[in-house]
């Protein structure tokens, strides 16, 4: 069984490739896991029809302890993919990852283990690194991470942070897969995610062109893979999908990344 | 002394937008306080000619309590602004937002109130509400809440949940100025954000086009307004600068509005 977290700015992508990655491993014969990790809770939308699900979080509000079933909160989509959504509290109320924090414990302790999954994927809002946000990041959770950029500063900050965070605590093990490039479709955008890559030490192991194929996927509440098979988005996502596989058999390796300063981030901005 | 919160997602352009606000509001002749609360700590450069100042946090960490000065923590910056950054923990340490936290605590201990502001504004992170970055929404802390959005989905989602977390701990008065629309040169964000407007009930006080003078003046480190003073920019951000006087004077209404629930939302990104 192996684990990967997708990180990444919010807005970046993440839920658009993770669920059609998620779908790809399915179409590959695995059996997948998507967890969303982040409070807007749409990332199984796609493999759903379009269906919000119950998160973890309402669900344990409104249902006591005994009457509580993994069938409610483990919902089957598209591949045979099974989806789980965390949740996350109100604004302004608490914590915004508690439903993080508290998928991790329901799913545990209402028995997740026995769906003997190949891959489990969790899809992790990654502007702030701290709190239940910070949890996938851990050993026992993602065996391999990968992170979700564009070209744009402020997405690679966010990525950086991502980095500082897992080095602050588990600076050993290399667990980090490397950059999935995702592009706003600006030309100055590849020279930016390169040299950042180049300067952390991490590869860019797909890059996904911007592409209307999303947003029309998105109107008929699918994923690319699922709808344009043939399309070159889908090419990207199953060779990502490739990627996992062999990260998980081990004949790709993890890397350890070294995040940079904030003034060789403002270096890079500036093109020193 | 009147305090204005400006938040937003963060890359929508709260600190460049704020900084510039700083200094018309100071060249009108009011004496400003402009405190950066984003972990980033990056609010008070264009004011500070390049300066990434010591934050609140970095201060406290350093430096022990008796040797502590204000004059350390609030930097003279263009226009006689005067300048904080909180700073934030390195990520994957504690509370993102305690750097803010921090900040209200040292500055009141210090004696920040002998300075006799006109204008204190607040510089927030907005992708979560929660933690420290949910205090500066309090009413000792923001007389009015500006929020600055594009017209793309993910920033008014960010705006909507801000709005959430103001009604869930202070529904009853008034505190939103309305939105500032800093946009991010696309030609259907213009019906996005009216179509928010209209449904929460706010005004779009400012239209902000994308311009290439903001990486123009970036480069020289200071703010459109000081160096392009009769540019479009200029002329927007003054006009912003005269609402906030007028908002400050209640010659303006402030709002209260109504957060759209991720069913109005969806149905708002669908066009419905
Ligand atoms: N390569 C791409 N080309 C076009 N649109 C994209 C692409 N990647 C993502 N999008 C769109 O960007 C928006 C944000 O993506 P999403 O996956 O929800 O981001 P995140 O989960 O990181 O917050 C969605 O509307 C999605 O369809
Ligand atoms: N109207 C605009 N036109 C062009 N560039 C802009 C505009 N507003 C902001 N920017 C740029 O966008 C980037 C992000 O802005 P910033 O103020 O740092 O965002 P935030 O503080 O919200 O994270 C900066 O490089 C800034 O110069
Ligand atoms: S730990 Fe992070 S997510 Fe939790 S309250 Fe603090 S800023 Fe918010
Ligand atoms: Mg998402
Ligand atoms: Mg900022």
């Amino acid at each position: 069984m192996f684990q990967i977290a997708v990180y990444g700015k919010g807005g970046i992508g993440k839920s658009t490739i993770s669920a059609n990655l998620s779908y790809a491993l399915a179409e590959k014969g695995k059996r997948v896991l998507h967890i969303g990790c982040d409070p807007k809770h749409d990332s199984t939308r796609l493999l759903l029809g379009g269906a919000n699900q119950t998160t973890v979080l309402d669900y344990m509000k409104e249902v006591p302890s005994p009457e509580r079933n993994l069938e409610d909160l483990v919902l089957d989509g598209s591949m045979g993919v099974k989806c789980v959504e965390a949740g996350g509290p109100e604004p302004g109320i608490g914590c915004a990852g508690r439903g993080i924090i508290s998928t991790f414990n329901t799913l545990e302790n209402l028995g997740i283990d026995r769906y003997q999954f190949d891959i489990k994927l969790y899809d992790v809002l990654g502007d702030v690194v701290c709190g239940g946000f910070a949890i996938p990041l851990r050993k026992e959770y993602a065996d391999a991470v990968y992170l979700v950029t564009s070209g744009e500063f402020m997405s690679i900050y966010a990525a950086n942070n991502i980095l500082k965070g897992m080095r602050n605590f588990d600076s050993i093990s290399p667990r980090v897969a490397g950059l999935i490039f995702n592009s706003r479709g600006r030309d100055e955008e590849e020279w930016m995610i390169e040299s950042f890559a180049r300067a952390v030490g991490l590869p860019i192991i797909v890059r996904m062109p911007r592409s209307d194929l999303f947003a029309k996927a998105e109107r008929n509440i699918q994923t690319v893979v699922e709808i344009f098979p043939n399309s070159e988005p889908t090419r990207v996502i199953k060779s990502l999908a490739d990627h996992v596989l062999l990260i998980s058999e081990g004949s790709l390796s993890l890397k350890s990344p070294h995040p940079l300063s904030d003034e060789q981030l403002n270096d890079l901005a500036a093109g020193r």
